[in-house]
């Protein structure tokens, strides 16, 4: 399953402070690849994995978390 | 350094038998992708290790042989 983040939501002022180390993530994977579409970014599973041990949980749980922030993009 | 193939040099008739393998590779990545870009495809540097091992070289030389056979995109 693929996590697509909703770059302009992760980018918004009023994001959770918690939710920092997942924005700056982004941002480093958006410069590496020069990738500046702006709108969605699709992170590998590897990725949600490395981020769930940042934040002590489970990939499924941190997908959830990102669901309620309302940083997935919509489909 | 990234490998970028030529798709269209990929998929000729005349292709070295040899690189069959990288052929299927490629392919297999488009699927697994859903890219149908058809002229480009880039491919990870553990995917150039992967098949380095394959061919019995090292990454290097793979894309020396890569280039001499004429499937490397052209920038
Ligand atoms: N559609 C698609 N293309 C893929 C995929 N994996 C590799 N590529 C293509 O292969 C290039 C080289 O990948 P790399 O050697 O892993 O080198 C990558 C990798 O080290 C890093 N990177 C980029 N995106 C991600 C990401 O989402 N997660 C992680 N962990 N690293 C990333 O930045 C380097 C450059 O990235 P790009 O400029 O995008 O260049 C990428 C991209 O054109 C994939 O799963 N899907
Ligand atoms: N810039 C960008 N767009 C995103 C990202 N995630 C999703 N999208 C958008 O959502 C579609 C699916 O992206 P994908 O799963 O990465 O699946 C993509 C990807 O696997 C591959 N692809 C397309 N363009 C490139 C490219 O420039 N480089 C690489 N390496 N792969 C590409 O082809 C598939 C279909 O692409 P599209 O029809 O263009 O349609 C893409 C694109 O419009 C992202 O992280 N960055
Ligand atoms: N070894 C190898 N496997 C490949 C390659 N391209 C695609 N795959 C496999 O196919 C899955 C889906 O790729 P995607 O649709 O492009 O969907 C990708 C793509 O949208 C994005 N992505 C991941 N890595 C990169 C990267 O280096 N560059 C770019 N531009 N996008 C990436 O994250 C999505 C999920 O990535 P994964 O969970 O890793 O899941 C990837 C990976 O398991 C490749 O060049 N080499
Ligand atoms: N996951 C994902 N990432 C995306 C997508 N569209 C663009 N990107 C990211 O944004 C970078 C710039 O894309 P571009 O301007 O469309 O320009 C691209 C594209 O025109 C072409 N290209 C190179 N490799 C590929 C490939 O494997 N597939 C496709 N479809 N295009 C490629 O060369 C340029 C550089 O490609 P990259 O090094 O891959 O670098 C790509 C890739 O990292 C997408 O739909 N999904």
């Amino acid at each position: 399953a693929k996590v697509m983040l909703d770059l302009r939501r992760l980018a918004r002022s009023d994001l959770d402070p918690e939710l920092q180390p997942v924005s700056r993530f982004a941002h480093t994977i958006q410069l590496q690849r020069g990738d500046f579409n702006g709108s969605v970014l699709t992170i590998r599973g590897e990725d949600l994995r490395a981020l769930s041990v940042i934040y002590g949980t489970d990939p499924d749980e941190l997908v959830i978390r990102l669901e309620d922030e309302g940083v997935l993009a919509e489909l």
